[in-house]
């Protein structure tokens, strides 16, 4: 495991752990997409279905534990801990304009006909697009508590980083992942923006307020 | 490494 890869998980786990604790310390989910956050949990369960049959190392087991246990918290927190927090009515992207694409992709582009790799597909596909929900309601809002924005940000530079790791094993390994290095532009391309305002306003100590 | 698939990441 190369250096990129392990910085990777680690602002992706340091995302969600920040997640939680502005849900329990605010005892509020204002200002997440639920969508979003059912959507990670759909990309979670579709591609570490291969924990039963699979084993690549302890580290990798606990991570998918850790990812799918703690997604699958976040929505209990959001559904039903503080369920009256959170409003609907602004979080209001339509998901199947992610699943569908995402099952249409999986089915043309994959590693083989298998369940497996099939699903193994949509979810990366799908984990390009489930940040939308979020950015879209950050976008209807205005403007975020501020440890909203730093999980996006985190978000953002995990999947950042997997892209110098994918560049850095071809080098070293002659491994290639096109299916995995695609999508990730992708999902970077669409936080571009979000870095931009990040970087712009965060930075500079201001508040996240969208121009 | 290559042409089959390797899914060690997360």
């Amino acid at each position: 495991m190369n250096i990129f890869r392990f910085l990777a998980d680690l602002s992706h786990m340091a995302s969600i752990v920040i997640l939680i604790l502005q849900i329990r310390k605010t005892k509020s989910a204002a200002g997440v997409s639920y969508k979003t956050q059912f959507l990670y949990a759909l990309v979670f369960v579709t591609r570490y279905i291969d924990i039963f049959f699979h084993y690549v190392s302890l580290y990798n087991t606990f991570m998918k534990i850790f990812f799918v246990t703690s997604t699958i918290y976040i929505l209990y927190l959001m559904r039903v801990q503080y369920k009256p927090s959170h409003d609907p009515n602004i979080d209001t992207f339509r998901i199947e304009y992610i699943i569908a694409p995402s099952a249409v992709l999986a089915l043309i582009i994959n590693h083989g006909y298998t369940l497996y790799e099939i699903l193994w597909s949509f979810s990366v596909w799908l984990e390009s697009g489930a940040i939308l929900p979020q950015l879209f309601m950050l976008q209807r809002t205005g403007e975020a508590e501020t440890l909203t924005v730093h999980y996006i940000f985190a978000l953002g530079i995990y999947r950042l980083l997997y892209i110098p790791n994918w560049i850095y094993r071809y080098v070293t390994e002659g491994r290639v992942e096109p299916i995995a290095f695609l999508a990730s532009l992708i999902q970077t391309a669409l936080y571009s923006d979000f870095f931009y305002i990040y970087y712009t306003k965060v930075m500079q100590g201001k508040k996240f307020e969208l121009p | 490494s290559g042409d089959k698939a390797d899914h060690d990441e997360l």
